[in-house]
């Protein structure tokens, strides 16, 4: 049974950075995984593979939306630990629909008989609209995971996808694993205390604690994931990716979150 | 005739911020002015009006979508210097699209008998998607801004934003009146030398430079204009608003961008 996740969060609040090392950590513990960057940014699976590659929509662009036409590894390539990467990409700008490139995706993904060939299979997705058609991947997963950081903004935009994922838990098998709480500082951010409040509200935990440091920027831009790095800090900052990995494939949490009104947002977390 | 403005930028770039103090300047110069925000974090106004307003979805989920059984007053309200202010919010979470939400706003400005009752409405757009629904508002534009900073994140959704008006210009009115520099640092965050860069490849100009100011900050979470502050750097931080007024009043530039490829804008921005 392939365990399908969906990552999600604000834009530039660490989804890709935590993805590509989640799917190294979960590489190297023996299990087959596919990464899904959905973010018109392509760039999901960079720390992996070290190149930006082909989105999915630009290949069939390619081929005039022949399905027929595309091989497999046009647009699945291999990355570090074995990693599978995907690019969905995203609408292209002006006129398509987030909605449109996931479930053009998944269509390959079947078609190459590939959708039970892994072990995990993880989507990576903007999470700022959170609208019809970037709600997509909620349809496929088992679990979702929220990424956020111990400010208003990011707070904001987990809490509409906790709606989202608790109206897809309706009709979908979706849960919420929970939230990974991303460059936690202790000294300067306020460690998690926002964030513990706004878990304690909707009903899930913080499961993930991944530190601000230098060293995951710097991975980051150097493509490659953190696994791969020769640093004194190497450690502190590849555990909590361990221990994510860990609690994903032991079974996590698996809630219908209760999301807070817009306005009791405001008040609660301090937009002002 | 009414001057239709579609100010765009990534998520967390100070649209709101900027939207609300440029819509004060120009109502400081006489203008009317009606200030629509179109995100769903639904808070464009705040700075205006020191409240959070009602969204047209949630107007019209109160009375079933049936129009004809809403006043003005119920979506348009008065703020600072008598700034009109309406928010559009966001599509539903999980389930309704960015373009609907816009749509049905300006739908009521007809039937309300406002489309053309300003001397400038402007649109206060969620830039991190630019799909089909959240470009809707291009559709009315006489100009499109774009918002951004010195950063690789913010210049990809710029380059983008670009994208989408180069194609919507082929069948509509909009042009590209130039980008708003924000967060302008010159001592930590080299100024506007990436914003240059881009500016230039792409055929624009930087029209604005906003300073990165602490005053800027706790105005916004203040509920007021910059505008309504006492304190000696108040001048340092409205003469920017008042400048860029002046500017849009007074014929701005109109281009149609030549955005980057993705793979180009990774290399000249840098996103390593
Ligand atoms: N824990 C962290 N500490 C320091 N920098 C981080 C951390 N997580 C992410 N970043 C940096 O933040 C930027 C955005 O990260 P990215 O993963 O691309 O975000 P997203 O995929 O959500 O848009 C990158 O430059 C990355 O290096
Ligand atoms: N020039 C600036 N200097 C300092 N802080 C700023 C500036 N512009 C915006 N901000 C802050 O950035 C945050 C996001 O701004 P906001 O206008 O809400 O962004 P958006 O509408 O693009 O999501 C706010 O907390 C605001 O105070
Ligand atoms: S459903 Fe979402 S991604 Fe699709 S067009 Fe509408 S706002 Fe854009
Ligand atoms: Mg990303
Ligand atoms: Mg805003």
């Amino acid at each position: 049974m392939t365990l399908f996740l969906a990552i999600y969060g604000k834009g530039g609040i660490g989804k890709s950075t935590t993805s590509a090392n989640l799917s190294a950590a979960l590489a190297l513990k023996g299990a087959r995984v596919l990464q899904i960057g959905c973010d018109p940014k392509h760039d999901s699976t960079f720390p992996l593979t070290g190149h930006l590659q082909n989105t999915v929509i630009d290949v069939l662009n390619e081929v005039n939306f022949h399905h027929e036409e595309i091989e497999v590894d046009d647009v699945v390539k291999v990355g570090f630990a074995g990693v599978n990467t995907l690019e969905a990409g995203g609408p292209p700008a002006g006129s398509g629909c987030g909605g449109y490139v996931v479930g053009e995706t998944v269509k390959l993904l079947h078609e190459f008989g590939l959708y039970n060939k892994y072990d995990v299979i993880l989507f990576d997705v903007l999470g700022d609209v959170v609208c019809g058609g970037f709600s997509v991947p909620l349809n496929y997963a088992d679990y979702a995971l929220i990424i956020a950081c111990n400010d208003f903004d990011s707070i904001f935009a987990a809490n509409r996808l906790c709606l989202a994922v608790e109206q897809k838990s309706e009709r979908y098998k979706v849960r919420l694993a929970g939230i990974i709480a991303n460059r936690v500082d202790h000294e300067l951010g306020g460690g998690t205390t926002l964030l513990d409040e706004f878990a304690a509200r909707v009903g899930t935990r913080v499961v993930a604690q991944i530190p601000y440091h230098d060293l995951i920027r710097r991975s980051r831009l150097a493509g490659k994931t953190l696994f791969e790095l020769d640093h004194p800090d190497q450690v502190i900052c590849t555990t909590p990716f361990e221990q994510l990995a860990e609690y994903l494939l032991n079974g996590p949490l698996a809630e219908v979150p209760q999301p807070m009104g817009d306005r009791e947002i405001f008040e609660v977390i301090g937009g002002w």
